[in-house]
């Protein structure tokens, strides 16, 4: 249940009533306070006595919201080798990302000063260790930093989420964790906290990750306000749980501590769900602080729920925890980690059981899937390494392939749980493979080891590659981490630490001891006496490709021009198996699969690709715009109706948008405009019904009861202007008086008085003098050459012309 | 193409047998010991200032047989590792 009574707990921080994911303030929106902050605090947890760091760019520890919590010996400056943490500061504040994270742990609560953190009693530090060149070392160095002091150490950041990077930590990080977990904290273990990558938009796949794939550390996921994935998040079967962050810019955001003092409510992706978990944690550690590492992912995994988050993937594991690729086991539940903490009896030792498969080649080819079948005992047989209930489970790979983002990787354990290890990713074009890379799954979690574990790897070709070359699985190693007993049945046995730290010994490798270098299959080709290598079991005439009598992949021409034998076709051919001959694609069409213009793969210089067809042209259709680079159509973002050059810079937008620049923003409701900075619909000034800014000069439309005047909305119109209503627009305008009207009733010669100096005639101001000094003769030839229509003749000669008609 | 690794003018360094013993090696080798790798013990950072801050190539030099020293375990050239605020 949610309280949601606003008065129940209220700090003076100004932006107090923003934090929507801790309390309900708005009796009118739906309560989103499933985190169960408030009901945490009211049991009296705040994080006192719990040591939080945040690992990135520096902290802010003069932040008036920071500097009571600050603890200097939670932090230390990696970047310039000294105690003092605080960020370097630029004009574009790029600094700013640390004290952003730290802000949302530890703020101090009830100082008047910008927000509440999660742990608002907790200490605080910051580690600074992104402002330089960041290696293994400064890695290490910074997950090292006392371990016995810090309890969380919590960071939010990794490799690039760019879709096409896979890395991970460097020998002397996966050696850091490992001492992090066995000696931190006492014994207890340290808790690393990671913010699970923001490459949505990019296919990113948060397995990419090896700090976020790690069972060291509990990789956090966010969902928006509403449930929704955020645009940026990333899917994976190791992320733990969830939090709140930013999403679409009509979501509320999360308000957090800013560079020089401040506060933001700027976009804030995963990384600000991180360090919430860590607050959280906190709160737990305060109510036991004997918990384990360990303990504190059975106690997430135990408390998480779904609650309204929206994924397509939710299932009900084994294990009987309803888990995402999104979300993990659910956004977390502070209440619920204080509860469950403080009356936790720790979970047997953890036991590791490997088992590796055979070193036989498995072919993946294209198109297809690859199943291979593991059984396992989960090492009933030794009892140190007995596994019967599942934490994480980790598969390690040897895979050689030509572009490793067409391959999928699912995991099927023996309950039938299938986690996906690795999704398709369209970026991801290295040749590399990948070179005994971990992947980890927690959505086993519960379950029984026990039983045949299946690796399937699919394997789809998203542009034309050589189809002699078939990617390889050489070696797959099933790791499952676990318990031999139930872990919460057995509470009433005592774990020695010695027995609950069975971890594998660092990796790193001694001198002189390298890895087995990989293993590279010789493609076998067939020789024939003096025959070219691409001649067939027919024979040749001759020593080149061009005399063979028949070809053992394609043959490349025709009778009339000759042919040759090939082991590829050129660029504007297409390979028939069948046949083994190259033929033509469709012009245009540079690499293709068939020869109709729907066959196409890619185009020649100067066509597109357009994937909805699969056929080349000159222009791309709508919704598309023409990439350069990859010579394709590639989708406009999908507010666009068109865009140029890039899928982001519309020219057109879809119905309920309007561009503003070369964006699509949300067209606003009348009386109010989008506010590109605040990107949220503003009101406009009182006198605008439509409008383009805040101002009373930026009207497009007048209000009710406003008249149009010189781009301003007036409720009655000034002197020199008449109330008119000109054809073809519905608004009401003041229009100007003829030149030197001070007032009139209408257009034209309809002034009822006149600037100083001019006389009214004939509801006309004319110039005294010039009336007087009029020509009598001149004006009549004025009148009668009807010159009198002309102003200037009209002035001099008013008699002649107005007044005697 | 895969990205080219960046080599800098730090080093990690297994050396058994203390601080006074790491201190002698990095001496030996033209190194400045900037001491224990955070927790890990026998591990120790090593800087050199007469090699370029950032290469495109591990760097080769007398100090480079460090590695070739009995009492050094391990050792490696520090690569600069991309990393993105998320």
């Amino acid at each position: 249940y949610t309280r949601n009574d606003p008065n129940f707990i209220h700090f003076n921080d100004p932006k107090w009533s923003n934090m929507w994911y801790i309390h309900c303030t708005d009796k009118n929106n739906r309560c989103r306070s499933e985190m169960n902050i408030l009901a945490a605090w009211q049991r009296g947890y705040t994080g006192r006595n719990v040591v939080v760091t945040i690992l990135d760019d520096g902290i802010e520890r003069n932040h008036p919201d920071l500097a009571q919590n600050y603890d200097q010996l939670a932090s230390y400056d990696v970047n310039g080798n000294d105690p003092d943490p605080t960020p370097r500061y630029d004009s574009s504040n790029e600094n700013k990302h640390g004290t952003r994270c730290a802000g949302e742990v530890a703020a101090v609560a009830n100082n008047s000063h910008c927000i509440v953190g999660i742990a608002y009693n907790a200490r605080i530090g910051g580690i600074r260790m992104l402002d330089g060149d960041v290696t293994d070392v400064v890695e290490a160095k910074s997950l090292g930093i006392r371990p016995d002091y810090i309890d969380i150490y919590s960071a939010s950041w990794g490799p690039d989420d760019d879709g096409k990077t896979v890395d991970g930590p460097g020998p002397l990080v996966k050696q850091a964790f490992e001492m992090g977990i066995k000696k931190g904290r006492k014994g207890l273990g340290s808790i690393f906290v990671w913010a699970s990558g923001n490459g949505g938009r990019q296919g990113d796949h948060c397995s990419c990750d090896g700090y976020t794939n790690s069972i060291y550390t509990i990789s956090i996921s966010s969902t928006t306000e509403n449930g929704n994935k955020p645009w940026y998040l990333e899917v994976c079967s190791s992320t733990l749980a969830t939090t709140y962050s930013s999403g679409e810019f009509y979501d509320r955001k999360i308000v957090t501590t800013d560079l020089r003092q401040r506060c933001t409510d700027g976009h804030t992706g995963t990384s600000v769900s991180a360090p919430m978990v860590a607050g959280v944690i906190a709160l737990a550690l305060e109510a036991n602080p004997l918990i384990t590492w360990r303990d504190v992912q059975h106690l997430l995994v135990r408390t998480s729920r779904p609650v309204h988050l929206k994924a397509n993937d939710w299932k009900n594991n084994a294990g009987g925890h309803r888990v995402s690729h999104l979300y993990g086991f659910g956004l977390v539940d502070a209440e619920a980690m204080v509860v469950e903490a403080k009356k936790w009896r720790r979970v047997p030792p953890q036991h590791t059981c490997t088992k590796a498969s055979d070193r036989r080649t498995r072919y993946i080819r294209a198109d297809q899937t690859l199943n291979s079948t593991m059984s396992t005992s989960g090492c009933s047989e030794q009892a140190e390494q007995h596994v019967s209930y599942l934490e994480h489970v980790v598969v390690r790979v040897v895979i050689a392939h030509q572009r490793r983002g067409d391959l999928e990787i699912n995991l099927v354990s023996p309950s039938g749980t299938r986690s996906q290890l690795l999704a398709k990713r369209l970026f991801d074009n290295s040749y590399e493979g990948f070179r005994n890379w971990e992947f980890m799954t927690v959505h086993c979690w519960g379950e029984k080891a026990e039983g045949q574990w299946t690796l399937e790897i699919t394997d789809s070709p998203s542009q034309l590659r050589n189809p002699e070359v078939l990617g390889k699985l050489k070696e797959w190693t099933l790791i499952l981490y676990g318990t031999s007993e139930h872990p919460y049945q057995s509470h009433g046995a005592q774990h020695s630490r010695s027995r609950m730290l069975e971890i594998p010994n660092p990796s790193l490798e001694p001198k002189g001891l390298e890895r087995p270098t990989e293993h590279h299959e010789e493609e076998e080709e067939e020789y024939s006496g003096t025959c070219h290598s691409e001649c067939g079991d027919q024979g040749c005439d001759g020593p080149d490709a061009d005399h063979c009598l028949n070809c053992i992949h394609y043959s490349l021409g025709s009778l009339k021009t000759g042919r040759t034998c090939v082991s590829h076709c050129p660029l504007g051919y297409h390979e028939d198996s069948g046949a083994r001959r190259c033929r033509r694609c469709h012009k245009g069409c540079e690499r293709c699969v068939g020869r109709s213009p729907t066959e196409c793969q890619s185009c020649r210089r100067g066509l597109y690709f357009n994937p909805l067809n699969s056929s080349c042209s000159e222009t791309c259709p709508l919704g598309y715009f023409a990439d350069e680079i990859q010579r394709q159509c590639l989708k406009c973002h999908e507010n666009c109706v068109k865009c140029l050059r890039d899928s982001d810079r519309c020219t057109a937008c879809n119905e309920g948008f309007s561009l503003a620049g070369m964006t699509c923003v949300p067209k606003c409701s009348n009386g109010t405009f989008f506010h590109l900075e605040e990107m949220k619909c503003s009101p406009c000034h009182t006198s605008c019904s439509t409008c383009t800014g805040p101002g009373k000069e930026e009207c497009i439309q007048c209000a009710r009861d406003f008249l149009q005047q010189e781009w301003r909305c007036v409720q009655t119109c000034a002197p020199g202007y008449f109330s008119g209503e000109p054809a073809g627009y519905t608004q009401h305008m003041c229009r100007k008086c003829e030149e030197n009207c001070l007032s009139c009733d209408g257009p034209g010669t309809s002034c009822t008085k006149c600037k100083d100096g001019y006389n009214l005639f004939s509801r006309t101001c004319i110039v005294n003098a010039t009336c007087n000094n009029a020509d009598e003769l001149f004006c009549e030839m004025v009148k009668s050459n009807r010159l009198c229509e002309k102003k200037l003749f009209r002035q001099f000669c008013c008699r002649t012309c107005l007044m005697t008609g | 193409l895969p990205p080219r690794n960046v080599y800098t003018n730090h080093w990690a360094v297994r050396i058994e047998g203390g601080h006074e013993e790491a201190d002698k090696l990095a001496a030996k080798y033209g190194y400045n010991n900037l001491g224990q790798i955070g927790s890990l013990e026998d591990h120790y950072h090593f800087h050199h200032s007469h090699v370029v801050r950032r290469a495109a190539f591990s760097s080769r030099g007398t100090h480079s047989f460090i590695h070739m020293d009995p009492k050094v375990s391990w050792s490696e050239q520090q690569l600069v590792k991309p990393r993105v605020k998320r």
